[in-house]
């Protein structure tokens, strides 16, 4: 199983088309350093990105660069993930 | 495994081979509603499975459901299980699904990509696309949901084989898109397609590809907000709706719209709650009550395709 410990969910506000295309930017980087949970597709709609640990103050630093705010949705993915893990294990028994 | 569907966890997340068990015991305990049908063979050679419930008479006008095209949105699968379950449960007793199922059949495809919903399991949690693979591609999988033949390759999708949207080679390149192809067109008398996703609560049709409105588009509208307003007085979860491309964003080679120019009138596309929080790792405590929600918005769109025969 591939592991996520640390990797952050960060929402994004894109406060117009300039800065939605800014956050497209980032998809097409080598390597990849961001999974978009909600691609970014319009203003008014928030964008959600998953990032790896190794790759969160990069992508921080860039974000604070271009003046667009974020917020931290998921803090830890892998304890969500063990969380699931447990409670399907549980369930089972 | 679980003997019966009656002790089966449905507030729990399960595994490929639980569900396929679940499957078998619910067509076994209700064989005179339910059968269980294999339309194909995925990518890895796993078998792809459509229930259908039907009361009898011969290719009655039908509804399709479908969730799990996303492996990782563990929450449609599910609700489709949930789905499954309700209306073995609610056949004869509650009204509307009764007159439904008196006069329609209805498809439940509900692990639509059962090779990345394994890989989630054993390997990603996180993983999107099927497990496709060709000489010379370097990456693995394409996103079954751009690989339709309405829109592909247009704008919303990806030529990249390493994207999460990657488009794949050619239309219906992929067998689970195929399979579900040659079903729907072989039965040919589909009249209402819903196809689940998630996240981000909302409740879409055509098209993705285009900004243009379809034809029916008022009608559409209209349908989509009844059905959103039917899941809201559940438990209170707000949606947004309209067509693909003004809602969301423009999507080519996507279901809905293949269904739509293939003349399936009433085809949604359903986005999940996450409430905010959660993304793709929705608790299991929620499964129930976005299940119980989403129901609702099904039911509103199902009684109106049973009403508008065409």
């Amino acid at each position: 199983q591939m592991n996520f410990t640390g990797d952050q969910v960060l929402r994004v506000i894109a406060k117009d088309e300039k800065q939605l295309s800014l956050l497209r930017d980032l998809e097409g980087l080598k390597p990849q350093k961001v999974d978009f949970w909600r691609g970014p597709a319009r203003p008014s709609l928030p964008v959600d990105m998953r990032v790896p640990f190794s790759e969160l103050k990069d992508v921080k630093a860039y974000l604070a660069s271009h003046d667009i705010a974020c917020s931290v949705m998921i803090k830890d993915i892998q304890v969500l993930l063990d969380e699931e893990r447990e409670a399907m294990a549980k369930s089972r028994r | 495994l679980e003997r019966s569907t009656n002790s089966f966890s449905y507030s729990s997340y399960h595994t490929l081979e639980e569900i396929y068990s679940w499957i078998d015991n619910l067509v076994t305990e209700n064989s005179n509603t339910v059968s269980k049908i294999h339309i194909g063979s995925s990518f890895e050679n796993r078998s792809i499975i459509v229930l259908k419930f039907s009361t009898g008479g011969s290719n009655r006008s039908a509804i399709w459901i479908d969730t799990g095209i996303h492996s990782r949105e563990w929450i449609t699968h599910a609700t489709g299980i949930w789905l499954a379950k309700k209306i073995v449960s609610e056949y004869g007793k509650d009204h509307a699904l009764t007159k439904i199922l008196k006069a329609m059949d209805i498809f439940l495809e509900i692990v639509t990509n059962p090779d990345g919903f394994a890989f989630t399991h054993s390997m990603n949690r996180l993983w999107r696309k099927n497990k496709s693979s060709r000489p010379g591609i370097f990456c693995i999988g394409v996103d079954l949901n751009r690989n339709w033949k309405s829109g592909f390759g247009g704008n919303g999708s990806n030529k990249n084989p390493c994207s999460d949207t990657y488009q794949g080679p050619s239309p219906q390149s992929e067998p689970e898109v195929l399979a579900i192809v040659n079903f729907i067109s072989g039965h040919g008398n589909f009249k209402a397609l819903i196809s689940i996703h998630s996240y981000s609560q909302m409740i879409m049709f055509p098209y993705g590809y285009s900004l243009e409105p379809v034809p029916n588009h008022d009608e559409l509208y209209s349908l989509a907000k009844d059905a959103v307003n039917a899941l809201y007085k559940v438990h209170g979860i707000k949606y947004i709706f309209g067509s693909i491309s003004t809602t969301l964003y423009t999507a080519s080679g996507i279901m809905v719209d293949w269904a739509y120019d293939n003349g399936i009138k009433y085809a949604f596309s359903f986005e999940l709650r996450d409430t905010g929080h959660y993304g793709f790792l929705l608790p299991a405590a929620q499964i129930i009550p976005t299940a119980e929600e989403t129901w609702m918005a099904i039911q509103t769109i199902m009684k109106h395709a049973l009403n508008h025969p065409y």
